[in-house]
C-alpha cells in the first residue's frame, strides 16, 4: 500500500505540472473565478510572483475613489461607523469603446453624443445593485462657467445591436453643478438597475449632454464655450456584496444593539439554564 | 474503623515532597499568558501594492501565548476547554491542550484595482483579530 500511495502522489504531482495551477484547484466548482480579495490571497499562499497583469485605471477615476476611500475608512483601512447605507461595495468603471454619434454644438454648449460600452464582467452575482450614477469630471483647464443647469439624454441600446436605431430607453435628467466639486454626478439608478439585476456582462449606452449658463458671463464669447472638454463619464455602481465574507454593516450593528440591550442573554443557554445564571449572579451579589 | 480515620488526620495536607509556593504555582497565569500581538504589515510587503490601492498599512493581529489550566470566564472559553485540559494533564497527553486563537474579528475597507482597470471599493469582514480566547 506503501508503494500505491508513492505512485498515487507521483501522478497527482504530475497532473498538478501539467499546467493547473495550485491555486486553481481552489477555484470554485463553477469555473467562474469570484472577484474580491480572496483568489489573489489563494495566489500569494502558493506565492504567485506579480500575479496577472492588470490594466492601469484612468487617473481622474483613482482620485476619486481615493477620495470616497477616504470618506467612508479610517487610515488604518477600519470602515468608519457614522455611515448609515448599506452598500459594502463601490465598483468604478471607465467605458471601454466610445463612438461618436453627432457632433456637438458649441453655441448651446452640447456635448457630441457618444456610445460607451461600460464592462460589467467584475460585477458578481452577489452583489445587488443599490444605487448607480454617470461620473463627469472636469479637465483642470477648463474654463467653465461658476454653474449650469445641464440636461442629459441618455439612450440604452443592446451591445449586441450597436446600430440599432430604436433606442431602449431614453432618459432625460436636469442638473445643476457647482465647479468648484470637479465632479457631476448623474443619478441613472431607474435606468440601470434591470440590467444590472439581469447579470448583463455589458452595457451600451449614448449620453447627450446639453448645458447652459446660468448667467451670461461678459468675458465669455456670447454663448460659445468648449464642453469637448468634459472627460468622458465613468459609470458608479454602489452594491450590497451579500457573501459571507463582505462586511454587513447593518447585520453587526443590529447584533451589537441586541447584546447591549440583554447582557445576560446567553447565547444558546435554554431558558432554566438561564434562570439558573440568573439565580447565580443574584447569590453572589453582596446582601444588603 | 476509628483506627483508620484517627491515622488519616495525622497525614500531612500537603505531601511533604512538595512545599505551598510550589504546590500554588500550578494554578498561577503563566507568564507568556494568551493574548493579542499586534503585526504591522505594509501591503507593498508583500507586493500587493499593484492591486491594492490603500489602506497602504494593515495589522491583522493575531493571538499567541499559553492558556491558564483555569480558563473559566476570562477567555469566555467553554467548559468543554478545562475537561481537554484535564484529559490532557492527566489521560492523555496525545489530546493537545487548548489553544490560544482569536475570538472576535473586526472588518477592513480595501481599495483595489481590478485585472480589467476598474476600481473596487469593498468592506471585509473578519480580517483584523480584535479579541483572543482559549479552545
Amino acid at each position: 500500500s506503501q508503494a500505491s500511495r508513492v505512485e498515487a502522489q507521483i501522478t497527482s504531482s504530475a497532473e498538478l505540472e501539467s499546467g493547473a495551477a495550485p491555486w486553481s484547484l481552489l477555484q470554485p466548482l463553477d469555473g467562474r473565478e469570484r472577484p474580491g480579495l480572496l483568489p489573489p490571497l489563494f495566489k500569494v499562499l502558493y506565492d504567485e510572483q506579480g500575479g496577472t497583469p492588470r490594466l492601469q485605471p484612468d487617473s481622474r477615476a483613482l482620485r476619486y475613489m481615493k477620495r470616497l476611500y477616504k470618506a467612508y475608512a479610517t487610515k488604518e483601512g477600519i470602515p468608519k461607523s457614522n455611515r448609515s447605507h448599506l452598500y459594502n461595495t463601490v465598483r468604478l468603471f471607465t467605458p471601454c469603446a466610445q463612438h461618436k454619434q453627432s457632433p456637438g454644438d458649441q453655441v448651446t454648449g452640447t456635448l457630441s453624443s457618444v456610445d460607451l460600452l461600460f464592462n460589467l464582467d467584475r460585477v458578481s452575482a452577489v452583489e445587488h445593485l443599490l444605487k448607480s450614477v454617470l461620473l463627469y469630471t472636469f479637465n483642470n483647464s477648463l474654463s467653465f462657467p461658476s454653474t449650469a443647469k445641464c440636461v442629459c439624454n441618455l439612450v440604452i441600446k443592446e451591445p449586441e445591436f450597436p446600430l440599432k436605431s430604436l433606442p431602449r430607453v431614453t432618459f432625460n435628467s436636469q442638473l445643476e453643478f457647482q465647479k468648484k466639486h470637479k465632479w457631476l454626478e448623474m443619478d441613472v439608478t431607474s435606468l440601470l438597475q434591470p440590467f444590472v439585476a439581469s447579470n448583463k456582462r455589458s452595457i451600451l449606452m449614448a449620453v447627450n449632454l446639453t448645458c447652459m449658463k446660468e448667467q451670461p458671463q461678459p468675458s465669455a464669447q456670447d454663448g460659445t464655450w468648449n464642453l469637448t472638454l468634459l472627460v468622458r463619464p465613468s459609470l458608479l455602481l454602489y452594491l450590497n456584496d451579500t457573501s459571507t465574507q463582505a462586511y454587513h454593516r447593518w447585520y453587526s450593528v443590529h447584533s451589537q444593539r441586541r447584546r447591549a440591550q440583554c447582557p445576560h442573554h446567553k447565547k444558546g443557554l435554554p431558558a432554566y439554564a438561564r434562570v439558573e445564571s440568573a439565580a447565580v449572579s443574584r447569590s453572589s451579589r453582596p446582601r444588603r | 474503623d476509628q483506627k483508620t480515620s484517627s491515622s488519616e488526620l495525622k497525614k500531612p495536607l500537603v505531601p511533604t515532597s512538595l512545599n505551598l509556593s510550589e504546590y500554588f504555582k500550578q494554578f498561577l497565569f503563566p507568564q507568556n499568558e494568551c493574548e493579542l500581538h499586534d503585526f504591522r504589515l505594509s501591503f507593498s510587503q508583500l507586493k500587493w501594492d499593484n492591486w491594492i490601492v490603500a489602506p497602504h498599512r494593515y495589522n491583522p493581529r493575531y493571538c499567541k501565548g499559553d492558556c491558564p489550566r483555569a480558563v473559566g470566564h476570562r477567555y469566555g472559553s467553554p467548559v468543554h476547554t478545562m475537561v481537554q485540559n484535564i484529559i490532557y494533564e492527566k489521560l492523555d497527553s496525545s489530546v493537545p491542550k487548548p489553544s490560544c486563537v482569536p475570538a472576535k474579528y473586526s472588518p477592513l475597507s480595501v481599495l483595489t484595482i481590478e485585472p480589467d482597470g476598474s476600481i473596487a471599493y469593498k468592506e471585509y469582514e473578519d480580517m483584523i483579530a480584535t479579541k483572543c480566547t482559549c479552545r
